[in-house]
């Protein structure tokens, strides 16, 4: 563990309890993407399930539990609780799209062997899967235009957190010589998926401005 | 260690 992995999880953890909140108090997940936060789930079930047969710490077990927990929970606040306020027809992106090519890339490019061949086929789609799982939901602010100030600081700590893992990678290359290329090629594609994102919000949402995107 | 992927990553 370092500082960067630790700050990039702490800030997962807050992307979400910030989005729980956000749905909590206004009661209505307006301006949330259905579709990104059905892909979260399936990415953390599928990488996290892991933690029936893998020990590796306490803080490790706790937080996979945390993550599939907490995004099962958003989908229930997002589809039973507060349904009548989702309007699906500005969530349009098509998951197929995404989990199609996410799937044929897992079983193309990942670390299987002969003890460990399921496991790893999932492990490498759940990071493909997370890599592209925030398009729905920047799809979403894309048509809409403008998001609710709550809404952006949940996607800037959920982006902060994949680029707080780049200088953890560079990090580990210089303290373990530990390189691993499936998650630092998706990694940096996640993080570049936000530049547009981080920059409408250092510019204008920091400065105490609406997040609106330009006509 | 190259080539697997680190399981203490989350």
């Amino acid at each position: 563990m370092n500082i960067f992995r630790f700050l990039g999880d702490l800030s997962h953890l807050t992307s979400i309890l910030i989005l729980i909140h956000k749905i909590q108090t206004s009661r209505s997940c307006r301006g949330i993407s259905y579709k990104t936060q059905l892909l979260y789930v399936i990415v953390f079930v599928s990488r996290y399930l892991d933690l029936v047969w893998t020990y590796v710490s306490l803080y490790n077990s706790l937080m996979k539990l945390f993550f599939i927990s907490s995004s099962s929970y958003i989908l229930y606040l997002i589809k039973i609780r507060f349904r009548p306020t989702l309007d699906p027809s500005i969530d349009t992106f098509s998951l197929p799209y995404l989990i199609i090519p996410a799937a044929i890339l897992s079983l193309i490019f990942n670390y299987a062997d002969e003890k460990a061949w399921l496991s790893e086929v999932l492990w490498s789609f759940s990071i493909y899967l997370e890599s592209v799982a925030i398009l729905p939901q920047l799809f979403l602010l894309q048509r809409t235009g403008e998001a609710e100030t709550i809404t952006t600081h949940y996607l800037f700590a959920l982006g902060a957190y994949r680029a707080l893992y780049i200088p953890n990678w560079i990090y580990r290359y210089a303290t373990e010589s530990f390189v691993d290329p499936i998650a630092i090629i998706s990694g940096l594609i996640q993080t570049a998926l936000y530049a547009d994102f981080f920059y409408i919000y250092f510019t204008k949402v920091i400065r105490g401005q609406k997040f609106e995107l330009p006509a | 260690h190259v080539h697997t992927h680190a399981h203490d990553e989350l």
